[in-house]
């Protein structure tokens, strides 16, 4: 994944099951954002593989004061990383258990 | 310190807490 300066990791154990898995986020890099970040820690959020899309979860946080709007667009990218990498693990480990 | 929390209008919780300890070593 391309480094955004912002990090997203896994809140949990993946069980490789659940719908809906907690993620945490935060700021490695400010330089690499253009709107001014307040917020130093990590912020910790539900995501529902099957339905949330990361660019939405991105605008709820703007919206929710973490970052500027001109940021949404590399928030979004980070979340949509991330969660393409738990997809494409849980898609490894079920074809190698078939 | 107790983590911040906030609640979007779309329902999601978003909890602040401190980045992972072993995290800020790296920035």
């Amino acid at each position: 994944a391309e480094d955004t300066g912002v990090r997203v990791e896994l809140a949990e154990e993946d069980d490789g099951k659940k719908a809906s898995i907690a993620l945490k986020l935060w700021v490695e890099d400010h330089k690499k954002l253009k709107g001014k970040y307040k917020e130093s820690g990590a912020i910790e959020f539900s995501f529902d593989l099957e339905k949330d899309v990361p660019e939405v979860v991105a605008q709820e946080m703007v919206e929710s004061g973490f970052f500027h709007e001109s940021d949404v667009k590399t928030v979004g990218k980070s979340i949509r990383d991330r969660v393409a990498l738990i997809k494409w693990r849980r898609a490894r480990t079920v074809s190698a258990a078939a | 310190s107790p983590s911040a929390q906030v609640v979007h209008s779309a329902g999601r919780r978003f909890i602040v807490s401190p980045v992972p300890e072993d995290r800020l070593k790296e920035q």
